[in-house]
Formats: structure tokens, sequence, C-alpha cells
């Protein structure tokens, strides 16, 4: 029973901005943060991969199914995100450590030579970002303050 | 008569909230799960 | 204007270093050290002497990369920013920007005074604002939202990180960016509408205003802008006609509405009176959503339950909150203090017959009643009349609601307003159909009087038709319709069936036996 109203001269003028804005509505990535790792454009794959993640793939029990060199890979290339915080859960509970000087991970090797208050010196198993790698450092002084 | 409301790609029998992942007004679907921000220590900051 | 001598060029200069500064040292989420050094070329160049030098910075700066998106347009001979290119360099200039100002609200000042940081958002806040309404009436057709939109959303997650700095201005941070998207308003600046939209809709924003601001600080400021939207949508939604634009911006808006729905109803449910001032009553589907909302600790009975005692709710003991200065809303002050007098004593006798050119606002079709006025009028009578109930220690029902000033104004409202008229009146009533409530009850029952007690056939159709249009629309449909609805066509003291217009014509005939059916 109301009837339509006519538009007024200022909303006719307001459609048509709306209408060029339109034409170049805002898009996902205009709100997101860059992510040096993550091309907002996919990069296409045959369809009987998988399209989507799994269902439970962002739990702790799945990350813990993970290789070692998958969870340095998320941790490393998904900054700021839960699954690299999943990766970093994980490798602790591997007996990996984070060292915060050097930003690497380190797992002992064998039972430190030197334990006190302060560090504790031995053979460690660090992963090697730039060979991708596991590699042995002797003699390495772990310096609890630089515990994450 | 008006929209199926759900099929504007939100899942509304979602027992969780919605907000976390919301893809925006214009998007198809919730937001890349790499694209929320997580709180993880300062010490992550690699790149 | 009057910029100094060389004031620009250095500006620029500036933040083109900053901006190499910004890619090359720390990452996209930690620039301390790049500022700690950069910090010293600013001060150096004399851009932190004063207030009104840092102002004309922040501008050069944000022209700087609105400028970049529309020679990059112009170079990609595109008109529309899809080139990734024009994107990716409007992203990393903005970003530092949006890194720079939140790092200077960070450390100016010092930590036991938070004013300096206020201030310096709102400036900055401003700026933008001043050149995103001047690019927009410059450039028209042309204006690209893109850098203005960047600017918005990314510092308000720079802010809004957990940052023991920003958590101390929290809600000052909130309030800032509300109000300048309030003043940026679709109806002020129609270009920006859809990019406003995906500030507003977008999940961190949504996060901060309705779910982590404590005590619902935010949430009057949230309705502020989703009203802002309504009210620009308001004459297409009026008139239906969803052209393509209209209908992008109205699907959004339907989502960003559906995930306050489901993980906000309380919020719905206490601003309801607002946006249904501002949802046209056409608007059918829009206005079930924001009906439909009930508050997320109650359990909802199954309006379908054979033999419901609505009567029997706890639930219908308590009345819904209403933030509305409902009474505030009746003007003028003389017809406010006639209605109250005429609902205590039924004096004076002439207010019934003043009523509808109370409510009139014009002779034009479709746009004679002040339907806030009407809202108002509607919803305040009926809280009068509950408590009048109440303090004769009765419970609302058919008989304690019969025979009443109360119910002679709303008995007035159906009998002499027009068809316009009487259908936004009986909207008023249906818009208390909610979820239980005292509210919800009593307002059932008033459409039920009405249509029970009218002598003439066109109230009853016209009550049915209201009811009707709210059931054939897609779900949601609050659960006060449904129970009004199933009550109506059940309840044979209101002989539905019998009435010559639910047999007007078969597919009529049709209609109603799907409702009742899947009512039944």
């Amino acid at each position: 029973p109301l009837g339509p109203v006519p538009l007024q001269k200022e909303h006719q003028l307001q459609f048509q901005m709306m209408e060029a804005a339109h034409q170049h509505l805002p898009v996902s990535a205009d709100s997101e943060r860059m992510r040096q790792f993550l091309p907002r454009n996919p990069y296409p794959t045959p369809l009987y991969y998988p399209q989507h993640p799994l269902s439970n793939s962002d739990t702790f029990e799945f990350f813990n199914r993970l290789s070692i060199e998958t969870l340095f890979f998320i941790f490393y290339y998904l900054e700021g995100t839960k699954a690299q915080y999943l990766a970093a859960k994980v490798l602790k509970k591997q007996s990996w450590r984070f060292h915060t000087k050097y930003m690497m991970w380190f797992q002992r090797h064998e039972e430190p030579k030197v334990i006190n208050e302060e560090y504790e010196q031995g053979t460690y198993v660090y992963f090697d970002i730039e060979k991708w790698g596991q590699r042995k450092k002797d003699g390495f002084v772990f310096e609890y303050r630089y515990l994450e | 008569l008006g929209f199926d409301l759900t099929a504007l790609g939100l899942n509304l029998n979602a027992t969780d909230s919605l907000y976390p992942s919301f893809g925006g007004p214009w998007g198809e679907g919730p937001v890349r799960a790499e694209d929320v921000e997580f709180p993880v220590p300062q010490e992550y900051n690699i790149s | 204007f009057d910029d100094s001598q060389g004031l620009v060029e250095k500006s620029e200069m500036l933040f083109r270093e900053w901006i190499r500064l910004y890619v090359t040292q720390g990452s996209p989420r930690d620039s301390n050290k790049a500022f700690a050094s950069f910090i010293h070329d600013l001060n150096a160049s004399g851009i932190l002497k004063s207030d009104d030098i840092i102002t004309r910075f922040f501008r050069v700066c944000i022209q700087f990369c609105v400028s970049q998106v529309y020679q990059g347009l112009q170079a990609a001979k595109a008109s529309l920013p899809s080139t990734p290119l024009v994107r990716t360099k409007c992203y990393q200039s903005v970003d530092a920007l949006v890194r720079l100002v939140a790092l200077l609200i960070r450390h100016i000042g010092d930590n036991s005074t938070t004013q300096p940081k206020i201030n310096l958002l709102n400036k900055f806040l401003g700026i933008v604002a001043g050149l995103l309404i001047q690019d927009h009436d410059i450039q028209k057709q042309d204006f690209q939202q893109l850098p203005f939109h960047r600017l918005f959303i990314m510092l308000f997650q720079d802010l809004n990180q957990s940052d023991p700095v920003f958590d101390t201005i929290g809600t000052q941070i909130l309030a800032g960016f509300s109000n300048i998207l309030h003043i940026l308003s679709p109806l002020k600046v129609s270009g920006f509408v859809y990019a406003w939209l995906e500030i507003i809709g977008n999940r961190t924003f949504i996060a901060r205003m309705l779910a982590l601001a404590a005590d619902h600080k935010c949430w009057a400021m949230y309705c502020q802008l989703l009203l802002d939207l309504f009210k620009f949508l308001q004459p297409y939604l009026r008139n239906a006609d969803l052209a393509k634009p209209v209908a992008t911006l109205y699907r959004g808006t339907l989502r960003v509405l559906l995930v306050i729905l489901h993980d906000f109803p309380d919020f719905l449910c206490d601003y309801c009176y607002h946006f249904l001032d501002a949802i046209p009553p056409n608007c059918i589907q829009m206005r079930n959503l924001v009906l439909s909302a009930f508050p997320r600790n109650m359990r909802l009975p199954d309006p379908f339950t054979a033999n419901l005692k609505f009567e029997m709710l706890a639930d219908t003991a308590v009345a819904p909150r209403v933030l509305l200065n409902v009474g505030g809303m009746i003007q003028p002050a003389k017809f406010k203090a006639d209605l109250e007098s005429y609902l205590r004593t039924r004096a004076p006798v002439t207010f019934l017959s003043e009523l509808r050119t109370n409510l009139q606002v014009s002779n034009e079709h479709g746009t004679r009643y002040n339907i806030p006025l009407l809202n108002a009028l509607v919803l305040f009578v009926g809280t009068q009349h509950i408590n009048a109930i109440r303090t004769r220690g009765q419970t609302p029902s058919m008989s304690t609601i019969a025979h009443t000033s109360h119910m002679d104004i709303f008995q007035n409202l159906a009998v002499d307003l027009d068809t316009e008229g009487r259908y936004l009146f009986l909207n008023a009533l249906a818009n208390q159909l909610r979820y239980p409530s005292s509210h919800t009850h009593y307002f059932s029952l008033v459409i039920l009087y009405l249509f029970a007690h009218s002598n003439t056939e066109v109230v009853q159709e016209q009550i049915t038709r209201v009811l009707l249009e709210r059931l054939v629309v897609n779900r949601p449909h609050p659960w006060g319709l449904l129970v009004t609805f199933i009550e109506l066509i059940k309840n044979g003291a209101y002989k539905f069936w019998a009435h010559e217009f639910v047999h007007c014509a078969p597919e009529v005939i049709k209609l109603f036996e799907s409702v009742a059916r899947s009512c039944m």
C-alpha cells in the first residue's frame, strides 16, 4: 500500500557515484596485510588436488604428524599465523628450543657438558634455513636468556 | 521472496563465532586461514 | 595552502626514504629499528617542529599515495586498479605511511599522558577524511577509493594489535575511527560506500567494536554506523529497484547483518528500535532478520508446539531492553502531554480525532506519515498499558487489555487511518513480535484483539496481509510473528477461515493453505 517514492536528485547523483565505484569493488587483499610468502593469486592446481584446507588441519594433533622439514617451513614462512604458532608448539614438544638471538631452533644432540644457572654448553643440532637441513654445532653455548 | 540467506557464503549453523573468519561484505566465503592474525610471540617475527 | 618553500619536496623525499626503510629493514610487522633512525631525519628536517608542519607533512604523504594510484592507472591506461602493479605499489606506500603514523602515535609524548597520542590519531584521521572528501568531489565518477580504504583499515589493524601502549587508548582509538567513519557516511561520500562497508564489515573492526570492547562500550557507535548505512540504502530499498550497484550493497549489508545476528544477537535486540526506524517498511526480509534476534542466553520454545501457552512462559514477565528514549521521541510536547492525559483520563475528548493529523507530515502518497513518531507512539502506549495492567495486579490478556484508553487509541488508529497509515500502524505493532517477552506477548494480544473486535473486514484483511508478507519471505522469521499467526489461524475464536479474503482467489487459498501447513 505504500507504493514507490520517486528518487530525488541527490539520490540520483549518489547513485551515479555508487555505480562508478561499483566498477572497482574492494578486493579482499585491500584489507589484508601484505604477506611476503603468501601470494594472493593462488597458483591454479589440478582440481583433483585438495582445494581447501583439511577440516582438522589447524589442530595440534594434525601438526604433530607433520615432518620436521614441514614444521620448519611453516614456522619460517607463515609468520604471524596460527600455523606458525602450532608449528612452534609441536617443535617444542619434540624437544626443539627456539633461540631468540639466532632466531633458530636448536635441539640437544647429547647431554650438555656444562649446565648452570645461565647456560648449558654442548653439541646441538640446528636447522639451517639456508641449506634447508639439519646441522650439528659443537660447543654451542645455549644461553637461557635467549630461550623464547 | 527475498534472498536465501543460507546461500550468502556464511555457515549460519556454526557453533563458533563467524566474525573471526568473516571474509567481508564482498567476499564469497571465509577469509583465508593464513590471513587471520594470530598473536604469536614477538620473537617469531622472522622475516 | 601556504606551504613553506620546499616543504612539499622535502616531505616527499622523506616519505620516499621512509618507504625504502620500511620495505628493507625489519619486517612487515616490526619497523622499530627503521623508525629509530628515521625519526632523527624527521626531526632534523624540522617536520616535527610544529603541529602545523606535521599536518602538512601528513597531507603530502597521503597525497603521494593517492596520486600514485591515479598515475598508475594513467600509465596502465586502465580505469580500474585491477592491475596488480597499481595495487601492490599502493599497498606498499600506504602500509609504510600507516606504520610511520602508528609508530609516531606510539612514541609521541610519554607513557603517562595519552592525550598527545589521541590528538595525533584524530589529526591524521581528519586529514585523510578531508582529502578523501576533496578527492571525491574533484574526481567524481573517476574517484578511486583504494588508497583511502587501505589507509583506514591498515591503520586500524596496526593500532589494534595487542600492544601495551595502544591498549591504554583502545577505546579512544575505536571512538576516533567510528567518528570519522560516521563523518564519511555513505550519504556524504557515496563513491566510498563499498570501501566504507568493507571497513565496518571487516572482521577486525567487528571484533573490536562488538566483541572485545568491555561492557559493550562501542555498541552505540556501531549502531550509529549501521544507521548511516540503512539511511543511505533507504530510498533505493524503498522502491525495491535493486539495480546492480544497490543489489551488491544490499547483499553485502545482509552478510554483515547475518554475522551480527549469529555472533551478537543481543546487539540487534538492544538496538532493534533504532534500526526499525531506518529500515524501510517494505524491506521485509532485512527487518525480519533484525527482529529474529533473541538474547544469547534465551532458550526459545518451539513456536510450532501444539497448545503452546504463551502467557505461561516465564519470559512474558520480562520486558526487553529499550535503549531508545521512546517518550522523548513523541513530539511536539503538547501532543505528548495530550497523549498522557488521554491515557490517564480519556481527555481531551478531541485527542482521538486529532491523532491522525498529529501523525501526518505530508499529503503525498507513500510519505504521508511520520513513521518514527508512529513507531514511538505504539511502543509508548503499549508499555504504558502493560504497566497499567500490572499495577492493577493483573497480567495482559484478551480481557484485561479491552475497554481501556490505550486500546481506544489502537482501535482508533486501526479504523481512522487510511490504508497507508493503517499499514504503517499494523507494521509498528508487528515490529514488536520478537522473542518471548512481555512486549511480544502484549502486542500479540493487541493484534489478535484488533482482528477479533474490528467490525470491518478491511482491518482484518490488512492485519492478515501484514503478518503474511512477513511470513512468505525467506527465513528467518521472528518467533513472535510465527506464534501470533499460528494462534490466528488455529484458534476458532477468530473465525479466520470464514473470512472472504481468505478465499478471494485460488492462488490465495493455496498460499494460505501452504503457510498454514508449514505453521501447523
